[in-house]
């Protein structure tokens, strides 16, 4: 339990950082493979047009994701857990020192992709996103549920699947609800685009509330 | 570093267990959703025709999965975890007590979906499966590399979504086999059926081969 203490030391000490300077930082986290970095380049291509953003990546391995948001143009940092299996404060606290993002600008974290032990680490971000693909079964909410039960928002993610797959949107919706009433869920396509307009709006309502 | 140690601790006692009875002991682990329980029920189906099989269910919460296993008429226990991101040995001792499979039968473990920390927590089992499905992606055996490493086989499922996503078969065995070169690869559609004979197959070789 000293763990989740320290980390919540460190946690705190980030958001007091990213609240002096009006940093909006969002952790994205998902099973491995549910569309957290395709959807994160799609956004940030569109963000940085009217406004500074930046992502810290978490990885076990490789700088692969990062490599695809650097492509971007977006400054990126990427973090290496070896065999940890989440990000926690004290990493990001040095990655943001790293990336040093400009005052009042979104800083998105990439989580490793684990739909159970990053639910449990504070990174001292602003607002959660759990990303669940439809191909992975609308049963997730409730056999997960410590994840969705700290998210804000979760992205039904992969929607141009769903005609392939048995995916009951409804009864996943449902369930995620039971466990966390006042959760947002969206609908989007990472790779085709549907649903992008109301994950930028979620995030351009959610920056504005934060303020 | 004492959580891996006891853990092993019991791993061989499980492991011993096993062997003095001939009782083959498989860990299938993956991403949530990544196609366990839908591979298990298929393959019990088959398997309870000609021999004796049981199901040990490892999810952090519901038995949700058991209850699929149990429809098959297989005898199965499910362990809920909590918030623990993996099945224990000493878990899955208590799991086979109250199963008690009989003699020289097979009994498989589904693990939590992680494709993290399962990598480490030995169960005493005799092989290790990690399914990993096309929508996933293909560069997770080098994001992930733990779990490919420890694994005797990985078996690539939804193959029947190939036509619908953009997943590089090829690229992704290269990675696999970079990780671990003595990694036995499997294709598999679980809800189609396609490629079951040859799961089957690499089943009953490795049950030979291990008695
Ligand atoms: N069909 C479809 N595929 C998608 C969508 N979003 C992502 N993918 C695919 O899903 C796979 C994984 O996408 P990533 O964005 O790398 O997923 P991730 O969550 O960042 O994965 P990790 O960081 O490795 O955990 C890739 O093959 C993507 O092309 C989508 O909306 N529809
Ligand atoms: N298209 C397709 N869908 C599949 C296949 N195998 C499983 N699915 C679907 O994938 C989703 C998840 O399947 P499960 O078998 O519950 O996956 P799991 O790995 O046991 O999930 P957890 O135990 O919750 O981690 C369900 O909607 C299945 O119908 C397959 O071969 N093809
Ligand atoms: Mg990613
Ligand atoms: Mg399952």
């Amino acid at each position: 339990q000293d763990l989740f203490a320290k980390n919540q030391r460190y946690a705190q000490s980030n958001r007091q950082n990213f609240e002096d300077r009006g940093i909006f930082v969002l952790n994205l986290m998902s099973s491995p493979g549910s569309g957290k970095t395709t959807l994160l380049v799609r956004t940030v291509e569109v963000l940085s047009g009217s406004g500074s953003v930046a992502v810290i990546e978490g990885d076990q391995q490789t700088d692969r994701d990062a490599k695809r948001i650097a492509a971007t143009g977006v400054p990126v940092h990427q973090i290496n857990t070896g065999r940890g299996c989440h990000l926690d404060a004290h990493g990001v606290g040095h990655a943001y020192e790293h990336l040093a993002p400009a005052d009042h600008s979104v800083l998105f974290i990439e989580n490793v992709g684990n739909l159970v032990c990053p639910s449990g680490f504070d990174l001292g971000e602003a607002r959660r996103v759990v990303i669940l693909s439809v191909t992975e079964g609308e049963d997730k909410p409730l056999k997960y549920p410590d994840m969705f039960r700290v998210a804000d928002v979760m992205v039904l993610n992969k929607i141009d699947l769903l005609s392939h797959v048995e995916f009951d949107v409804d009864a996943c919706c449902t369930y995620a609800r039971a466990i966390n009433p006042s959760l947002a869920i969206l609908m989007v396509s990472a790779t085709r685009g549907a649903g992008m307009a109301d994950w930028l709006e979620w995030l351009a309502v959610e920056q504005a509330q934060w303020v």
